[in-house]
C-alpha cells in the first residue's frame, strides 16, 4: 500500500493518471473504480453517468461523469475493453465512495479486450503516489 | 488535503486542475 496522509492507494491494482483504477479479478475480469485522490477532491458524490453492460470502453477516453455540488468530473478508462457489469448499489448510493472507493465502491466490471490488460500506460501504486503528491502540491 | 477541496476552487482553477490531473482525451 502507498499512502499519502489519508490518501491509501492499495498495491493490488494498477492506476490510471486520471485517477481511476483496474484490477484484474479473474478469468477477463476487471474491477474498475476511481482512487481515493478523486474522491477526496470531489468530496460526496451525488450521481455517477455511467455507460450500460456492452458497451465499449477506450483506455483513456471518458468513461463516466461525477456529479458533486453542482460540479461535474469526466474520468477515463483505464483499459480498453467492453462493461460488463455496473456495481448497482453504487449507483443507487454514490455517496457510498466516501467510506471504500475499493472494494465495495468498485464502479464497473469490464472484460478487456486484450490478455494485456492493465500494464500498459497505467502505473504501479508506488508511482501513482507521486502522481498524486505532485498534484497535492499544485494545490 | 481539504476534503471536497474541489467546490473551493474558482471555475478557472478547477479548469485548470481538471485539465491537468484528470486528463481525458
Amino acid at each position: 500500500v502507498s499512502r499519502i496522509g489519508p490518501i491509501v492507494l492499495p498495491a493490488d491494482r494498477y492506476y490510471h493518471p486520471g485517477h481511476t483504477w483496474a484490477k484484474p479479478v479473474g478469468a477477463g475480469e476487471v474491477l474498475v473504480g476511481l482512487d481515493a485522490f478523486a474522491r477526496r477532491i470531489v468530496g460526496d458524490v451525488r450521481a455517477i453517468d455511467l455507460p450500460s453492460p456492452g458497451e465499449r470502453v477506450e483506455q483513456g477516453r471518458r468513461l463516466w461523469t461525477l456529479r458533486f455540488d453542482g460540479r461535474a468530473l469526466d474520468q477515463p478508462a483505464p483499459l480498453d475493453g467492453e462493461v460488463i457489469e455496473v456495481n448497482e448499489e453504487i449507483l443507487r448510493h454514490p455517496e457510498r465512495l466516501r467510506e471504500d472507493p475499493y472494494e465495495r465502491g468498485w464502479i464497473l466490471k469490464v472484460r478487456p479486450r486484450d490478455e494485456q490488460c492493465c500494464v500498459a500506460n497505467l502505473f504501479a501504486s508506488d508511482l501513482a503516489k507521486k502522481w498524486v503528491e505532485l498534484a497535492i502540491q499544485d494545490l | 488535503l481539504m476534503e471536497g477541496i474541489a467546490k473551493y476552487l474558482s471555475e478557472a482553477q478547477w479548469e485548470q486542475f481538471r485539465k491537468r490531473y484528470f486528463p481525458v482525451a
